[in-house]
C-alpha cells in the first residue's frame, strides 16, 4: 500500500510505500484512550511482476470499543458485529446502518463511510479489477480526513500524524531521473532524501483517480514513521498497536 | 381397445380412455400459472361419466375452465356469486356438473367436473389456475398433484421456472418412492429451468402387469433464488412493481416466545400425542437467547412457569418434562388462555425485563372453538386486541375442522400474525414444525417498504412487524409511468438495536429484454402478482372491517378486482356453458373456507409509501476538507499505471 500523509501546518503531502507479505496485518490507527481501533490486512497481486509481489490493502478492520462495535469490510462484503449480534451488508447494497453513535453508510461497489458521533469520519473505497486480469486483485483505500477528536496519544501508521511533525524541505534539486527532482527533507531529527513524485486521490474519480503532488521517502518511510513499519504488524485485525 | 404406439393395451372395451394428460406451468418471478388438460374417449357401447378431478393449492385462484365435448365447447367466464347461481339456474346442464370442493389433502381443495358422455364420444377439459410462490424455509415449492387416474396415453408435465435473479439451487425431490427415478428431465440455466415428466405408459404401470396407474402424487420442485442486494429484488414491468425482500447474513434477534396450548378433551388421541412430540423439538430448538413459557388451558388455564424463563437447557428439558405429563380432558377456555400468556408478555415488558432487541410472539393451538367462559368470538377478539401489547405478534394453529378458522385468521390478522391450519393426522407434529421453524428466526423489526417522490400507486401492505429468516416479504403496486425512468425503493428496519436504511433501484425496462427472450415468461406477473396480493389482503382486512360500510366498500373492490382478473375468489364463481348459452355449470368457491391458507407468512400494514421516517435520512457525513487539493491525511494504492515514485 502506498501511504499519503496531508501536513495541514506545512501544507505539504508526504507519501511513502510499504510492501509486506500478503495476510501481514498493519495498524493504522490506534486510539487506546478513545478506544478507536483501524488496522489492515494485507492481500498479494496474483502473482509477481519483476520478481516482485504488490501488495494491497484486502480487508480493513475498525473496532469501537464505546459501542462495543466491529465492523470489517473486505473486498466483498461489510460486516458489522455489535457485541454478539452480527449482520452484513455485500458492496452490492445501497444502505446505510445506525447504530446510536456508529453510521455506516455503503454506497453500491463504490465508499463505504463510517461516521462516529457526525464528526469522525472514515471512508473506504472499492477498487475492483477485471476478475481475469492475470496480476491485479480488487484492493480497498481509506481514507481519513484531519480532525483534533482522536486523543492525543494515537498511534499507528497514520494515526501517529494526527499529530503533525515539524518538517523543513530544502536544496531541491533536479534528482538523477530528471523527472523527478529531490530534495532533503528534515523531520523528527533526521535528514532524508526525499524525491517529488504523484499519488493519486480517487475518491472524487473512481478511475482515474485525481494527481496529488507530494515528497517520497524511501525505505518504506523510515525516519518519517516512528521506528520502522514491521513495528506496526499486529497479530489480529482487531489488535491494538503496542507503542512504544 | 386402444393400442399406443408401442401397440399396449391402454384400457379394456368397456372403460374411458384417457388418451392425454398434460400439465404445463409456468413459474415467473414467483408468479405460477398452471394449465392441467386431459382428453378422454368412451370407448365403450354404453354412455360412461367421464371426471375430472384435480387438486388444486387451496391459495390458488381458478382463471379459466373449458371442456369440449364432442365438438360442443363449453367456456367459462367469472360472475359475482348471486349472478352465477342465477345463470347456472336458468339452463342447468344436464348430465354435467362442476365444483370446488374442499380438498382432502393439506392445503389442497378439489376442483371436479364430471359429464356424461356418449359411446365414441371424446371430451377435452382444460383447467387454469394461478399462484404465488411463498419462500418458506429458505425455499420455493412448487407441487403438482398429479392424479390422471389411469393409464395415459400421453402423459406430459412440463414446468418452466423462470427467475431474473437467477437460481441458487434448484431440486425434484423423489415423492414417488423411486417408482420414477430418473424420470424427470432438468435442464437448468442461470435464470432458466425446464422440468419434464414424461413417463411412457410401461413406466405409469404400478407394476408391469397392472392396469392401475403409478401416477398418483405430487410432483415437487423446490428452488431459492440468488440475492446479491440485501435490500433485495425490485422488479418493474408493464406498469407494475414488485418488490422482493429476503435478506440474510445476519444473527437473529432474541425472542420471547409463549407457547398456549389446547388440551381440552377433544385434543385426546393422536392431536396431543403429535402436538406434544412437535412441542419437545421445538423447545430443543430454542436458542440459549430466547425466552419462553407455557400456557395449557382446557377449562383451567395453567402455566408451566409465570414468566419467562431463558432457554437454557436445564428449563428447555423441565418444560419438556411437564408437556410430556399433560392428559387433555375437559372445555376450552381460550379467552382466559390468551389472556393470561398476554399478561406474562406484558408484564416482562413493563417490568424490563425484555431485551429492548428482542421480539415477542404468542403460539397458540387450539382444535376448538371456546366452550368454557368467554364464548363470544368477537369478544374474545376484542379482550385480546384491548390487552395485548402492540410489541407482540400472535400466531394462531387450528388443528382439524371443528376450529372456527375465520375467528383465528382475524384473531392473529388483528395483532400482527397470521393463523394456520393444521390437519390432525400422523403429521401433525411435522406441520406444528413446519411452521414454528417459519417463525423461529426473526431477523428484522419494523420493516417499511418506502418508494419516495410519488412514484407509485395502490402498493399492497408496505409495512411488517417482523421479518423470519427463510422467508420472502413480497410488496407489489403501480408505477407512475410519466414520472421516472428509474424506481428507487427505501426499506427501513431495525435488527437488534441497528437502524437499517436499504435503497435500491431499478430501471422501468431492465426486465423488458429478459422477458421478451423466452416465449414461455408471463408478461403479465407483475399485474397477477400486485392483484394476487391485493386480493389476499382485502380478504383479511374485509374480516376485520370495523364497520358495516367499511366491509361492503371492500367487498365490492374485491368483486371488481375478482371480475377484472378473472379469477375465482370468494366473492366470484365460474359459470361454465356451452355456445348457445343453454347449457351451463357452475363451479364455486367452498363457502368458508377459501380464506384459508393462502401461504403468506405476513400480515402487515398500509403506510403511505413516500413517508420515508425521519430517522431514515442520516445527514450526510460533513465533507471531508479538502485544504490542499487532493491531499488531506490519505493512503491510497495506485494504478501502477500511473507515473509516480516507486519504492526504492
Amino acid at each position: 500500500p502506498h501511504f499519503i500523509i496531508y501536513l495541514p501546518n506545512s501544507q505539504k503531502n508526504i507519501c511513502f510505500n510499504i510492501d509486506s507479505e500478503p495476510g501481514k496485518i498493519l495498524n493504522l490507527v490506534s486510539d487506546l484512550e478513545s478506544g478507536i481501533l483501524v488496522n489492515g490486512q494485507l492481500v498479494g497481486a496474483k502473482k509477481p511482476k519483476n520478481k516482485k509481489l504488490s501488495t494491497y490493502f484486502g480487508k480493513l478492520g475498525f473496532y469501537f470499543q464505546s459501542e462495543d462495535m466491529k465492523i470489517e469490510i473486505s473486498t466483498e462484503n461489510i460486516t458489522l458485529s455489535r457485541g454478539s449480534h452480527r449482520s452484513s451488508l455485500s458492496w452490492s447494497d445501497t444502505a446505510h446502518v445506525i447504530n446510536q453513535r456508529v453510521l455506516v453508510s455503503v454506497k453500491k461497489v463504490r465508499t463505504v463511510t463510517i461516521t462516529l458521533d457526525r464528526e469522525m469520519s472514515f471512508s473506504v473505497l472499492l477498487h475492483r479489477v477485471w476478475k481475469k486480469h492475470p496480476t491485479n486483485v480488487d484492493f480497498l483505500g481509506i481514507y481519513i480526513p484531519p480532525t483534533n477528536k482522536f486523543s492525543p496519544n494515537t498511534h499507528g501508521l497514520l494515526g501517529q500524524f494526527m499529530n503533525e511533525p515539524k518538517i523543513h524541505i530544502f536544496n531541491e534539486r533536479p534528482g538523477k531521473d530528471p523527472a523527478k527532482p529531490e530534495a532533503i527533507m528534515e523531520v523528527k531529527g533526521q535528514k532524508l532524501l526525499v524525491t517529488r513524485g504523484l499519488q493519486k486521490d480517487y475518491r472524487t474519480d473512481q478511475v482515474s483517480g485525481t494527481d496529488v503532488p507530494c515528497w517520497f521517502v524511501h525505505n518504506s518511510g523510515k525516519g518519517f514513521i516512528d521506528g520502522q513499519y514491521k513495528d506496526y504488524f499486529v497479530p489480529q485485525l482487531y489488535s491494538f498497536l503496542k507503542w512504544p | 381397445s386402444v393400442s399406443g404406439e408401442s401397440g399396449e393395451i391402454v384400457e379394456d372395451v368397456d372403460q374411458v380412455t384417457l388418451y392425454s394428460y398434460k400439465v404445463q406451468s409456468t413459474i415467473t418471478s414467483r408468479m405460477a400459472s398452471t394449465v392441467i388438460q386431459a382428453r378422454v374417449v368412451n370407448n365403450s357401447p354404453q354412455p360412461q361419466s367421464a371426471v375430472f378431478d384435480v387438486q388444486i393449492p387451496k391459495g390458488a385462484f381458478i382463471s379459466n375452465f373449458s371442456m369440449t365435448v364432442d365438438g360442443t365447447t363449453f367456456t367459462s367466464s367469472i360472475k359475482e356469486k348471486t349472478v352465477g347461481r342465477a345463470l347456472y339456474s336458468q339452463a342447468r346442464a344436464k348430465g354435467k356438473t362442476a365444483g370446488l370442493v374442499r380438498g382432502r389433502a393439506l392445503d389442497m381443495e378439489n376442483f371436479k367436473t364430471e359429464v356424461n358422455i356418449l359411446p365414441g364420444a371424446k371430451v377435452q377439459f382444460e383447467l387454469h389456475y394461478q399462484e404465488v410462490k411463498w419462500r418458506k424455509l429458505g425455499s420455493y415449492e412448487h407441487r403438482l398433484h398429479l392424479q390422471p387416474g389411469r393409464l395415459a396415453k400421453h402423459l406430459e408435465v412440463d414446468v418452466w421456472i423462470i427467475e431474473p435473479q437467477g437460481m441458487r439451487f434448484l431440486h425434484v425431490p423423489d415423492t414417488f418412492d423411486g417408482h420414477f427415478d430418473g424420470v424427470p428431465v432438468i435442464s437448468k440455466g442461470h435464470q432458466k429451468a425446464h422440468i419434464s415428466f414424461k413417463p411412457t405408459v410401461a413406466q405409469q404401470r404400478k407394476c408391469s402387469s397392472c392396469s392401475e396407474t403409478a401416477v398418483d402424487g405430487e410432483l415437487v420442485v423446490m428452488y431459492d433464488v440468488n440475492r446479491e442486494e440485501k435490500a433485495g429484488e425490485l422488479e418493474v414491468f408493464n406498469g407494475y412493481f414488485v418488490h422482493y425482500f429476503a435478506p440474510d447474513n445476519m444473527d437473529p434477534i432474541p425472542k420471547n416466545i409463549l407457547f398456549v396450548i389446547d388440551v381440552s378433551g377433544s385434543m385426546w388421541g393422536i392431536k396431543m400425542k403429535q402436538t406434544v412430540e412437535a412441542m419437545k423439538t421445538i423447545l430443543d430448538d430454542l436458542r440459549a437467547e430466547d425466552q419462553f413459557s407455557v400456557v395449557d388451558f382446557n377449562h383451567n388455564v395453567r402455566a408451566w412457569r409465570n414468566d419467562l424463563v431463558s432457554a437454557t437447557k436445564t428449563q428447555t428439558v423441565d418444560a419438556k418434562k411437564y408437556i410430556e405429563k399433560i392428559q387433555p380432558s375437559g372445555g376450552t377456555n381460550i379467552n382466559e388462555a390468551l389472556l393470561r400468556a398476554i399478561f406474562i408478555l406484558n408484564e416482562a415488558n413493563n417490568l424490563g425485563l425484555l431485551d429492548p432487541n428482542s421480539v415477542s410472539l404468542i403460539i397458540l393451538v387450539s382444535d376448538g372453538d371456546p366452550t368454557v367462559g368467554e364464548l363470544k368470538l368477537s369478544k374474545i377478539q376484542k379482550n385480546v386486541k384491548q390487552n395485548i401489547q402492540d410489541n407482540i405478534s400472535l400466531f394462531s394453529l387450528g388443528i382439524g375442522f371443528d376450529v372456527d378458522y375465520d375467528f383465528l385468521k382475524r384473531l392473529s390478522n388483528d395483532n400482527r400474525g397470521i393463523a394456520q391450519r393444521i390437519y390432525g393426522n400422523q403429521d401433525t407434529s411435522s406441520q406444528l414444525k413446519k411452521f414454528y421453524n417459519q417463525v423461529s428466526t426473526p431477523l428484522l423489526r419494523n420493516v417499511q417498504f418506502n418508494y419516495p417522490h410519488m412514484s407509485v400507486m395502490d402498493v399492497t401492505q408496505n409495512s411488517f412487524h417482523n421479518y423470519f429468516g427463510g422467508s420472502e416479504i413480497m410488496v407489489a403496486g403501480k408505477v407512475n409511468p410519466d414520472k421516472l425512468d428509474q424506481l428507487q425503493s427505501i426499506i427501513t428496519a431495525t435488527s437488534a438495536n441497528t437502524e437499517l436504511v436499504l435503497e435500491t433501484l431499478a430501471e422501468m425496462d431492465d426486465l423488458e429484454d429478459f422477458l421478451s427472450k423466452d416465449k414461455h415468461a408471463d408478461p403479465d406477473f407483475t399485474r397477477k402478482l400486485w392483484a394476487y396480493l391485493t386480493i389476499n389482503q382485502l380478504l383479511a382486512e374485509r374480516s376485520l372491517a370495523p364497520t358495516a360500510a367499511a366491509k361492503r366498500k371492500i367487498t365490492r373492490t374485491i368483486l371488481q378486482m375478482s371480475l377484472d382478473h378473472h379469477i375465482v375468489t370468494p366473492l366470484t364463481s365460474m359459470v361454465i356453458e356451452n355456445e348457445a348459452g343453454d347449457e351451463r355449470m357452475l363451479a364455486d368457491s367452498p363457502p368458508q373456507d377459501h380464506s384459508c391458507c393462502s401461504g403468506a407468512l405476513y400480515y402487515g400494514s398500509k403506510v403511505s409509501p413516500s413517508s420515508v421516517p425521519s430517522w431514515a435520512n442520516p445527514a450526510p457525513t460533513a465533507m471531508i476538507p479538502m485544504p490542499v487539493i487532493g491531499a488531506p491525511v490519505v493512503e491510497t494504492t495506485p494504478p501502477t499505471h500511473v507515473m509516480r515514485v516507486e519504492n526504492d
